[in-house]
């Protein structure tokens, strides 16, 4: 059974905070993903890019070449890959998001979503 | 408990096709949500478009002034409001979705996503 962020996490794509929105898009369409955890030369994370992020950017300009930093989150809610699956729903609802990059010490292990939990968990309903 | 998607839905934007691009993005910002729902002069459902869409069209071309009607998605994957939430697990998962309108006789009545599933029924576990 799941009971912690390492037992059902899947791979984050990664990109650098020198890319544009554009390749950020690409990347995001390429890897059918939600979220991804813009890394540091050194692999460490400096922020992550959502889908939502894209779509606001949408809603005001042409935003292909607009530097990633100018769409980026750079205060990060991440979660360990020791959390329990219910910490994990409840920092997802607190902070009204729908994913988090699971990080360690040794750096970004993977993604925690609100798919991978219906996906993976609600089958014991 | 929450058995059924009547239970649980929410309520779901919805847009014209004779929009633009740039006024789906506005509207999904604006409401906080991941799907809109494409209603003729009617209210029938004609068809979805998700930030998904409208990221994959930021990663080609300026796409702000370009009619929802190049992006949108028009065989639509539904639930109905009597639908348990173990179906509703399936069909995301089947179709690799996030949300489904929820429609009946009378039209679309709502949301159901895996953000809403995780919120309203992992608090169980
Ligand atoms: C408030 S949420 C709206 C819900 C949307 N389904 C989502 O999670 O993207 C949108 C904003 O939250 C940010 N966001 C999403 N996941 C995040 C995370 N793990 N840490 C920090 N910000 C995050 C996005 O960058 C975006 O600007
Ligand atoms: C295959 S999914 C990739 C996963 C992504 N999280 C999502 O659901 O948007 C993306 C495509 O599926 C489409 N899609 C999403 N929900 C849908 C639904 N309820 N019915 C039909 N197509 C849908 C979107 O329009 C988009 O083109």
């Amino acid at each position: 059974s799941y009971r912690t962020v390492a037992d059902v996490m899947e791979p984050i794509p990664t990109i650098t905070e020198d890319r544009t929105v554009r390749e950020a898009a690409q990347l995001l369409v390429e890897e059918t993903a939600d979220i991804l955890a813009i890394v540091s030369a050194t692999g460490e994370l400096t922020g992550i890019v959502t889908e939502w992020d894209i779509t606001r950017a949408s809603a005001t300009a042409c935003a292909e070449d607009m530097p990633l930093t100018e769409i980026m989150t750079r205060e990060v809610i991440t979660a360990s890959p020791t959390d329990s699956i219910l910490d994990v729903v409840r920092k997802l609802e607190h902070y009204e998001i729908s994913a988090m990059p699971v990080v360690d010490d040794e750096g970004v292990m993977g993604v925690i979503s609100s798919d991978i939990l219906a996906r993976r968990t609600l089958y014991r309903l």
